[in-house]
């Protein structure tokens, strides 16, 4: 464990709590994508299997016990109390191609054929594009509450900590692991734009909008 | 090892 690392898991952590934190005191899950919700409850599940098989500390086992509870405890909240608040229409990215080219991508690239490692290899390349249905519908829209604005900052600056955690493993511990960090990349990536109105815009205390 | 390394991340 380093400092980028600790930091990244804790943005991590922090970007769902912000999330929990916009739900219960707008009683609205306007904004977010339902999609892009499940979509991590199921990295979260085919990635954590290990919890089963591999202990590794106590705050790794908390860690992933918390991301799969609070995973299903936001998707039932958009499913039951909040129902009503949730807009299917701005929801329309077509998630079948995620789910179907993670599969392929992981059958090609995983490091072996086994259950548990073939499926970890699927919970990266969905996380790598897991975002995608959330900043559709935040492009659809054009614009979007600061809370909202928040939870995406907290969840795109994790992936991209995880990037100087890699960096920094290659020069300490010579460990590297191509997928990961080939599909971090790409996952950090995607939130480029994003970055820059968040910087440029939210940051000076004005409200989230798409030029 | 190897993996075991990769695989102490969340």
């Amino acid at each position: 464990m380093n400092i980028f690392r600790l930091v990244a898991d804790l943005m991590h952590l922090g970007s769902i709590l912000i999330l929990l934190l916009k739900m219960f005191t707008s009683r609205s899950c306007a904004g977010i994508s339902f999609k892009t919700q499940a979509l991590y409850l199921i990295v979260f599940v085919t990635r954590y299997l290990d919890l089963f098989t591999h202990f590794v500390s106590v705050y790794n086992t908390f860690m992933k016990i918390f991301f799969i509870s609070s995973a299903g405890y936001i998707l039932y909240m958009m499913r039951v109390p909040l129902k009503d608040t949730y807009n299917k229409h701005l929801d329309a990215f077509r998630w079948e191609f995620l789910l179907g080219g993670a599969g392929v991508l992981a059958l090609v690239f995983t490091h072996k054929y086994t259950v548990i490692e073939t499926l970890w290899t699927y919970s990266i390349f969905l996380e790598m594009m897991a975002i995608l249905p959330q900043l559709l519908q935040l492009q659809r829209t054009g614009e979007a509450e600061t809370i909202t604005t928040h939870y995406l900052f907290a969840l795109g600056a994790y992936r991209a900590l995880y990037i100087v955690n890699w960096i920094y493993r290659y020069e300490t511990e010579h460990h590297v692991d191509a997928i990961s960090t080939m599909a971090g990349i790409v996952q950090t990536a995607l939130y480029c734009d994003f970055f820059y109105v968040y910087f440029t815009r939210v940051l000076k205390g004005k409200r989230f909008k798409l030029p | 090892e190897e993996e075991d390394a990769v695989k102490d991340e969340l």
